[in-house]
């Protein structure tokens, strides 16, 4: 099944 | 001195109702570029990023970048005091711990001034990459609202699937599965009704309804919404807020494990 990914695994901290 | 005025209340009101059930708090910075603001939902999952540019103030002063740390419930209660028509001024000392919020009636009769506590809030902030995408599409906010409405009585999830001409949102769930398909429109006359797909690559991606629904809270700020995706990176769904800025969501896919 398809698992919710976190949006800090894309955007990384200035 | 932080000191801006907006002709009105109205559009600060919408901003702050397509905010307050994502995030709790969240930090205004403000500099000579107008208001802007960025935060996480408290899961992680999405991220709300806000644009209101100076030029769409009646007047903007800011002699100094600062950051106005505030909860989104009481900004968001103490706009609900103001009237669509009154104009509002927003106004901070450098180094204070309040923000006034002034509204007055268009007639000038009525002035009311309410005072927010402010809060030290340390926000991480993320850099969002400028990036092209597979696909934008473009349709009627509204028409956007009712399709993640729709389906989150079927399932959890939208799989959005982009061709060509065309967009199809499905969802599954235990008592069945719906599918809803949007054309794209040949002959629009009213820009506002049009929906436009624009496909670099066609793409498949899936993601969770409930944060739709929280975007959707946006619907009220325009006419139009913007949907951005490529494969595997978060979706962008934009409502621009016409003469000011922009509210622009962010919401990282479900992918297979």
């Amino acid at each position: 099944s398809k698992q919710q990914t976190s949006i800090s695994s894309f955007f990384k901290p200035k | 001195m932080f000191e801006c005025r907006l002709p009105k209340a109205e559009v600060l009101k919408k901003t702050m109702d397509a905010l307050k059930d994502l995030i709790k708090e969240a930090v205004w910075d403000v500099s000579a570029q107008g208001l802007s603001l960025q935060s996480m939902d408290s899961s992680h999952v999405s991220l709300v990023q806000v644009t209101l540019r100076t030029e769409g103030f009646d007047t903007f002063r800011c002699d100094k970048n600062i950051a106005l740390g505030v909860n989104m419930d009481t900004m968001q209660k103490l706009m609900k005091c103001a009237s669509n028509d009154d104009n509002i001024t927003l106004k901070s000392e450098d180094n204070g711990d309040l923000l006034s919020l002034i509204f007055e009636s268009p007639n000038g009769e009525k002035t009311s001034e309410y005072e927010m506590k402010l809060m030290d809030l340390d926000i991480e902030q993320l850099g969002i990459p400028d990036q092209e995408y597979s696909c934008t599409i473009k349709m009627p906010s509204g028409e956007f609202q009712r399709i993640c409405r729709d389906l989150s009585n079927i399932g959890e999830s939208v799989n959005i699937t982009v061709v060509k001409g065309g967009v199809d949102f499905s969802a599954k769930g235990d008592i069945g599965n719906a599918k809803i398909h949007v054309t794209e429109s040949s002959n629009v006359d009213n820009e506002k009704d049009a929906v436009t797909v624009e496909v670099n690559e066609p793409v498949n991606l899936t993601f969770a309804l409930r944060y739709l629904n929280f975007f959707t809270k946006a619907t009220p700020l325009s006419g139009q919404v913007s949907l951005s995706i490529s494969p595997d990176v978060p979706l962008v769904v934009a409502y621009e807020i016409e003469d000011l800025g922009h509210v622009k969501y962010f919401l990282a896919p479900k992918i297979e494990n």
